[in-house]
C-alpha cells in the first residue's frame, strides 16, 4: 500500500545541499506495522514526510493505495492526506488555541465527517486525558500532549498511519499501553502503521524493523524479539 | 547548592486545580549529577522550572547558592538566571530566526559576555553540528536541535544546569556522547547537573536517581548500575 522507487531529497543547492535521503526503494503491504531507526540525522523524518505526502521527493516516485502523489495537484493531495492518512510529528504540532478534545477532533472536522458519539471522549479515556479534555495543549506536560497527539492522528482510523517518535516524551509503562493500542487498532481495522523511532522497546511491538542509514535503508530485521 | 522546603505548585482553582507539586523537600550538594524519573505528569517539568527560577511555586522555599529565589525581583531573578543558569527545554526553545551558532552564542551575548576564540566552534564541533553552524532550527533533524540546545545551556558554563530530557530525541550512540560530555563538563568545573530522564541509559550517567510520583519525590537510588 505504500510503494517508494528510487527516491531523493536534497535540501538547499550548491555547496550547502544536504543530502536527506539518497535513493530509498520500499514496499509496505497493507496493514503491516513496521518501525523504522536509524542515527540522529540519517533521514527517518524526512522519509516519512515524503511516504505521507506532507513534502515532495526531488527525484523519484511514491505511490500511496496505487495512486502516484507526484499526479496529484496541492488540492487532491490535500484531500487524500486529510482522508487517508494519521501522522503524528516528532514535534508534536498542537494548535495551542484549541482544547485537547477540539484538536482530537479536528481531523474529522476538516474531513467534514461528523465524530461517533462519545468517540473523542472514548479515545481520550484510552489515553488517561479525559478530565483533561477542556485544557489547552500547554497546560499539559509533555507526554500527556504527545498522547493528545497520538488520539488525534487515530480519530479517523486512516488507511496509513505515519507516526514520527510517537513515545519519545512517555515513561515506560505509558509508551506500552501507547504501542499497544497502536498495534491493536492496526489489527482491528487493517490498519498499516509506518512508526519512526529510537526506543528498541517501541521497535519490538513492530512486526519488522527497517534501518535507516545516511538517507538508505541497510537493513531489515523481520519479527524483532519482544 | 540546590534546596527545595515543602514545595507546592498548583496550576489552576477550584475544581480545574491541578497539583503538580505535593510538597517537595530536597537538598543537592554542588558539583553533583543527579537524575529524575517519574511517570509521564508526575510533575518532573515544573519541578525543574521551579528549581530554576522559571516558574514562582505556589507555596515553600527555593534557595540557590543559598539565595532565596522569592526575595528576588523580576529583573534580579532575571540576571540570576542569565548568569548562573543553564536550562535544557523539553521542548527546546530555539529561537527560529537565529542560526545555530547565533542560537548557542545568544546567553553569553544577553549576558554581557565576550566568547572566548573559537568557543562557540569548539561546542558545535563537539556536537557534531559545525557544519550546520550557519542553518536555521528548521532545517535540522530533531535530534540535531536537541544538540544545539544543549550547547546553548553548557557555553556560559553555569553554576547549575538543568536538563529536561536531554536525550529524548536522541539515538542510543548520540545520548552516550551527549551524556558523556555532561558528566565530564561537570567533573572539570565542578557543575552541578540535575536531569530529568525516561530513558534508564540516561539515569545510569548520573550519581543518584530520585524518583518523583504524583508531585512528590518517593524513592532514591544512589550509584545506578551503568
Ligand atoms: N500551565 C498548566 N496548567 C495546568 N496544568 C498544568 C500546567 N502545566 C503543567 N500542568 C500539569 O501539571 C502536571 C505535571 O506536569 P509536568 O509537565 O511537570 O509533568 P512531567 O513529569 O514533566 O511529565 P512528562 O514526563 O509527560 O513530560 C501534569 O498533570 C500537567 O498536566
Ligand atoms: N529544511 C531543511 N534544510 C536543510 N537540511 C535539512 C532540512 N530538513 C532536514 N534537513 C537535514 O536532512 C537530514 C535528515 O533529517 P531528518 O530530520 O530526516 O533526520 P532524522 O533521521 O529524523 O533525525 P532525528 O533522529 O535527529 O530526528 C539532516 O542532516 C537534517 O539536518
Ligand atoms: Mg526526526
Ligand atoms: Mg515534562
Amino acid at each position: 500500500v505504500i510503494a517508494l522507487k528510487d527516491v531523493h531529497k536534497v535540501y538547499g543547492s550548491g555547496e550547502n545541499a544536504v543530502r536527506a535521503l539518497a535513493g530509498v526503494t520500499l514496499d509496505l503491504p497493507r496493514g503491516g506495522f513496521t518501525a523504522v531507526m536509524g542515527p540522529s540525522g540519517s533521514g527517518k523524518s524526512t522519509f516519512l514526510q515524503c511516504a505521507a505526502g506532507l513534502d515532495r521527493p526531488t527525484s523519484g516516485s511514491v505511490r500511496l493505495g496505487g495512486q502516484e502523489l507526484a499526479d496529484l495537484d496541492e488540492t487532491r493531495l490535500t484531500e487524500l492526506r486529510r482522508d487517508r492518512i494519521g501522522f503524528v510529528f516528532q514535534s508534536f504540532n498542537l494548535l495551542p488555541a484549541l482544547t485537547v478534545a477540539q484538536n482530537v477532533e479536528l481531523p474529522l472536522e476538516l474531513a467534514g465527517r461528523r465524530p461517533g458519539p462519545g468517540a473523542v471522549t472514548a479515545l481520550l479515556e484510552h489515553f488517561g486525558l479525559r478530565e483533561r479534555a477542556g485544557h489547552l495543549p500547554e497546560q499539559l506536560s509533555g507526554g500527556q500532549q504527545q498522547r493528545v497527539a497520538i488520539a488525534r492522528a487515530l480519530i479517523t482510523r486512516p488507511a496509513v498511519l505515519f507516526a514520527d517518535e510517537p513515545t519519545g516524551a512517555l515513561d515506560s509503562r505509558t509508551a506500552r499501553e501507547v504501542l499497544a493500542l497502536l498495534r491493536d487498532t492496526s489489527q482491528q481495522v487493517g490498519q498499516t502503521v509506518v512508526m519512526v523511532t529510537h526506543d528498541p522497546v517501541a521497535a519490538a511491538h513492530a512486526q519488522q524493523v527497517l534501518f535507516l542509514a545516511d538517507g538508505r535503508f541497510v537493513g531489515r530485521l523481520p519479527h524483532p524479539t519482544p
